[in-house]
């Protein structure tokens, strides 16, 4: 389907944490050390349940293949400021 | 709908295009944003006009990475074009990222879906998660009129229709998986995974999740039809057979096979055969079984050609298939073969024939496959 997904765990989060920054309202520097704050989760969940993913609050494969697909740059529930 | 239902307050919206994409000729985009405009004003009341100088309410142009709205672009792929609500200044604003290639056929990007998509957001609609719709956020190719009844319930009832609008044929919203009544034109393994067909959708069911996944057909393989009506893995050559109509095709994983489409009478059908309802490899015997309305035909994988002694009838073959009102049943819509069990799909029904008992021992829903 898409090119191959990032391997390594710091360039699945940097894709996640972008996406979900872009098009979900997650706010910057919520990182922390690599490890998904509540807040992320929750921005994760709320793509999933959108695109009726596994709603599980991971960056597993399924989510960041969606992720990783061409799209418009309009957030998908955020209201657009 | 964005918050507060932002939109238009009058009918006639102006838009300017302000520059353009070295990958077309000036006059094919301007097509594609024309005909990306018509989508919309063939279902509402709104009318478009052109300014070529000054501000128009929607301004149209290509830019790369940041282009001065402070939402910088992200160069090839990813983020494709982004459009403002409807509103005083950037509103309804529609920008294209010039790192893409921008197409008018199949290949990737085409610009009249992106920009029909992206005029979406200048009018006031947001995003659906329909996979089939306009809406969708997600780039896939599909030829033809592009609104799906999603889009157009949407914008409606931002505009109303279009009185005097010519009848369109707007694209069926997704099937609902878990309908009761839902049938499947088509089922196939695929190297592990299951792929359930259905118009112009399928779902990828993985064994590691309980969610299948809802996809276009032609957005993950635009050389396929819209529709497809049987489908089977023969797990010994890694390919899948995809038949719609009367050819056939091949997929190697997600990828197709040079050569294909062909014609379903290279098996060794007869040309009164004008489609195969449903098909299946039988991984025991290496023998490939194909439905054709009340009959069915066994094709030796192995030497690849059609078994003496058929057709032969599927009901007399695979007794045990009744409806819930009990008629007999005597045609399949799909079939998948699983540890000595056929399963046979016949409208919203899926029969479990047993190879040992020589009988029909359970009768499942068909969405059964889809975890419902």
């Amino acid at each position: 389907f898409t090119k191959p997904l990032p391997a390594d765990g710091t360039e699945r989060w940097l894709l996640g944490e972008r996406y979900l920054r872009q098009y979900y309202g997650l706010q910057p520097g919520l990182m922390g050390n690599l490890k998904p704050s509540d807040l992320m989760s929750e921005k994760i969940r709320t793509m999933q349940s959108f695109f009726k993913l596994k709603v599980t609050g991971k960056l597993d494969d399924n989510t960041l293949d969606v992720m990783k697909k061409a799209r418009c740059g309009v957030p998908d529930v955020a209201e657009y400021n | 709908l964005f918050p507060r239902k932002l939109k238009w307050q009058n009918t006639i919206v102006t838009f300017r295009i302000t520059n353009y994409t070295p990958d077309l000729e000036k006059e094919d985009v301007d097509k594609a944003i024309h005909n990306a405009l018509k989508v919309w004003s063939d279902v509402t009341p709104l009318k478009f006009k052109r300014l070529h100088e000054g501000v128009a309410d929607i301004m149209i142009s290509f830019g790369k990475l940041e282009h001065g709205d402070h939402n910088p672009f992200d160069g090839p792929n990813g983020l494709l074009a982004h459009a403002y609500p409807p509103g005083m200044g950037l509103g309804g604003d529609t920008h294209f990222d010039e790192d893409e290639t921008w197409t008018k056929d199949s290949d990737a990007y085409n610009l009249f879906l992106v920009a029909a998509h992206e005029f979406g957001h200048a009018l006031g609609m947001a995003h659906s998660n329909d996979p089939g719709s306009l809406m969708y956020p997600v780039y896939a190719y599909t030829p033809g009129f592009p609104l799906s009844e999603d889009d157009i319930k949407g914008i409606q009832e931002l505009y109303g229709t279009n009185p005097d609008g010519g009848k369109i044929k707007p694209k069926p919203e997704a099937p609902e998986k878990c309908d009761p009544e839902l049938s499947i034109d088509a089922v196939t393994e695929l190297r592990g995974e299951m792929l359930v067909f259905k118009d112009r959708y399928f779902w990828r069911v993985h064994p590691q999740f309980t969610e299948p996944q809802l996809g276009l057909i032609q957005s993950t393989w635009p050389q396929l039809p819209k529709k497809i009506n049987a489908a089977y893995e023969n797990p010994e050559k890694d390919i899948v057979i995809i038949f719609s109509g009367i050819r056939m095709w091949a997929l190697n994983g997600y990828t197709l096979v040079p050569g294909y489409p062909k014609y379903i009478h290279r098996l060794g059908l007869p040309k009164s055969i004008r489609k195969i309802d449903a098909a299946v490899y039988i991984s025991d015997t290496g023998k490939t079984l194909l439905f054709t309305d009340e009959e069915y035909w066994s094709y030796n994988e192995e030497t690849g050609t059609m078994d003496q002694g058929y057709p032969r009838s599927i009901k007399d073959d695979f007794p045990g298939m009744r409806e819930n009102d009990g008629d007999e049943v005597d045609e399949v819509d799909a079939a998948t073969y699983r540890n000595g069990y056929l399963y046979l799909y016949h409208e919203n029904l899926q029969y479990e024939y047993s190879y040992n008992r020589r009988k029909v021992v359970r009768i499942l829903r068909a969405n059964d496959l889809l975890h419902c």
